[in-house]
């Protein structure tokens, strides 16, 4: 996997869940 | 508002959570999130802790 998606794995494993902020329309 | 700088690493971000998706390794539990980790992704993030 990517660096970024270690993060989000990573991040996701100590919250529980991963909340990203919704894209801009 | 976001600079363009976070609405690109907020991009980012979620291109990364929605191949993670396809990997299997999370779920997302609305369309748009929250993201929770599958089986098989506590089972990665255990061996990367090793």
């Amino acid at each position: 996997l990517t660096s970024e998606q270690n993060q989000l794995m990573i991040q996701a494993s100590q919250s529980g869940t991963l909340h990203l902020p919704i894209e801009d329309p | 508002a976001l600079t363009s700088e976070e609405a690109q690493a907020n991009k980012i971000k979620r291109q990364a959570a929605d191949r993670l998706v396809t990997m299997r390794l999370l779920k997302a539990m609305e369309v748009d999130g929250p993201w929770r980790l599958t089986d098989l992704g506590r089972e990665y993030v255990q061996r990367l802790a090793q």
